[in-house]
């Protein structure tokens, strides 16, 4: 089973 | 005043399709230096980050930054009306509610106008740092573009495995299994038929098929495709735009559970 991460884990809000 | 007129029209009917199934709307940030657009989808977990630069242009002017959110759906309708020789002119008025986009022929004897209302979208941008990746590969945009499509038939998602020797795609799912490797090109002739790998460290992540394949409707915009990818952070997918700019994908790797 694998699951999607969201982008803003990765990235800061600008 | 903001005017962009760019005799390639149909780079922008191609930028559109590149992003509107990704995409349902988006604002377009306009000042001297051009165009730029940053969005993510509406799950957040793709991005779409377009530059077209003001001197890719046949004419830009932009007197004061403008920010033009637009329905992406309207967008990709009303340039379906430009016919692929055109000329592509958009331009507002500053502080304007409203954008038209001008399709001329290539003889002039054809002059289009369509007037498209703008939209009040909230601004929710990313910063992503310059990152130095443990690989890049260029490979031919059309061979990616293949490679997801059939790699998509076999299950959800993808595995990115590259090495030294090479790079390999591989899906499993009820049928079985499937894999396909590249090879670096041995000589290169021509570069935009070459697969080249970069490599500091070898890397294997997993992405969503369907995210991927979005991103491949960019293929028609570049002859040549670069994935970056490092362990545990996003992919970045980039189509060159010749003379102009790029549109880059970013997307989160799966994670196993």
């Amino acid at each position: 089973q694998v699951a999607q991460n969201p982008l803003p884990q990765y990235y800061t809000w600008a | 005043m903001f005017e962009a007129r760019l005799l390639r029209g149909s780079i922008l009917k191609k930028v559109l399709e590149a992003i509107k199934d990704l995409l349902t709307q988006a604002t377009f940030d306009c000042d001297d230096s051009g165009i730029q657009l940053q969005a993510m989808d509406n799950s957040h977990v793709s991005l779409v980050s377009l530059q077209l630069r003001a001197d890719g242009f046949d004419k830009y002017r932009c007197d004061r930054n403008i920010s033009m959110g637009m329905n992406l759906n309207s967008v990709a309708k009303i340039l379906k009306c430009a016919g692929d020789k055109d000329t592509v002119t958009m331009k507002a008025q500053d502080n304007a509610d409203t954008v038209t986009f001008v399709f001329e022929s290539p003889n002039q004897e054809k002059v289009s106008d369509y007037e498209m209302k703008l939209m009040n979208l909230d601004l929710e941008h990313l910063g992503i740092p310059e990152t130095e990746y443990s690989c890049t590969i260029r490979m031919p945009s059309a061979e990616f573009a293949r490679i997801c499509r059939d790699l998509s038939q076999f299950g959800d998602s993808m595995v990115i495995a590259c090495t030294k020797e090479g790079v390999k795609f591989s899906a499993t799912g009820e049928i079985g299994s499937a894999n396909i490797k590249l090879a670096q090109t041995a000589s290169v002739d021509k570069e935009e038929e070459a697969v080249i790998i970069e490599m500091d460290e070898p890397v294997t992540l997993t992405f969503a098929c369907q995210y991927l394949n979005y991103f491949t409707k960019a293929t028609s915009l570049s002859p040549q495709v670069q994935l970056s990818m490092s362990a545990d952070v996003p992919l970045v997918v980039e189509y060159r735009i010749q003379d102009i700019g790029h549109i880059r994908y970013y997307l989160a790797p799966k994670i196993e559970d």
